[in-house]
């Protein structure tokens, strides 16, 4: 998890 | 297929050419009006005789820009969220450069030899600092193929997510929950080619692409290690954190 954590953060925003 | 039903064929078609509107980066029109600017010789040069890691930052950066949209597109594909984390990463990870290959052919211009990057529309000569001008004739050729099979906007999103949506990639959890969504884009796919009364090869010239776009991306990905080998700082410091968090 911590290896991909910006993909993780993008997936977690909410749509806009 | 007995199991989906036309309507559903048709909402998830329109779900997904929303999605790939939404989030494609650049519209058709705004494009279309850009057309006629191409980079001037001086200009051309300037790009050419740019330090070879300063050219890569800059592609890697554009690079990064366009995944960040494919990210959004994925996630607006009804079904794409319901897969197990581990399995939208991977998705992601195999399939974001692939589907930012396929969007490419948006901003091309098959006549000129271009692609619209960086504010104009540039030849492949502009690229030359990067030291893989073979990589680059590939993309450019795959552009121009993608091109000559005029899809449409639909067309294009629904293949898109077949290409997101491989259930073929390695270390996904529930394979087979990937496999029912692509075979549903698939379904939809093959609905709105046959709505927009298209000829009958397309789909398998379609299927064709995909083994291109692996090609393409491998050798990406090669490239990648081949300049890291030489400047290793480079890419740890200047390289956008999620570009190395996808290729790295």
């Amino acid at each position: 998890k911590e290896k991909h954590k910006i993909l993780h953060q993008l997936l977690q925003n909410s749509t806009s | 297929s007995p199991t989906v039903s036309m309507a559903e064929l048709d909402h998830q078609a329109q779900i997904i050419s929303k999605s790939h509107l939404e989030t494609c980066q650049y519209l058709r029109e705004e494009l279309q009006q850009m057309s006629w600017q191409n980079f001037l010789q001086d200009e051309v040069e300037s790009y050419q005789s740019k330090p070879r890691e300063v050219m890569w930052q800059l592609c890697a950066v554009k690079i990064t820009e366009a995944i960040q949209y494919v990210v959004e597109f994925a996630k607006r594909i009804d079904g794409f969220m319901d897969l197990c984390q581990n399995d939208q990463i991977v998705l992601l990870k195999a399939g974001s450069l692939e589907v930012v290959f396929v969007r490419m052919c948006r901003m091309f211009d098959s006549q000129n030899n271009t692609v619209y990057f960086d504010g104009k529309f540039a030849g492949p000569d502009v690229f030359k600092a990067l030291g893989c001008d073979d990589l680059i004739t590939s993309v450019f050729d795959f552009a121009k193929s993608m091109c000559s099979l005029h899809l449409s906007e639909d067309e294009l999103a629904l293949f898109s997510a077949f290409v997101l949506l491989s259930a073929d990639r390695s270390w996904l959890q529930e394979k087979l929950q990937v496999e029912k969504l692509q075979q549903k884009t698939q379904l939809a796919l093959q609905h709105v080619l046959q709505k927009n009364q298209r000829e009958d090869g397309l789909l398998n010239k379609l299927r064709c692409k995909v083994s291109a776009l692996r090609s393409l991306c491998s050798r990406h990905t090669e490239k990648l290690s081949a300049f890291r080998a030489v400047y290793p700082d480079i890419v740890g410091t200047h390289f956008p954190p999620l570009y190395k968090e996808l290729f790295g």
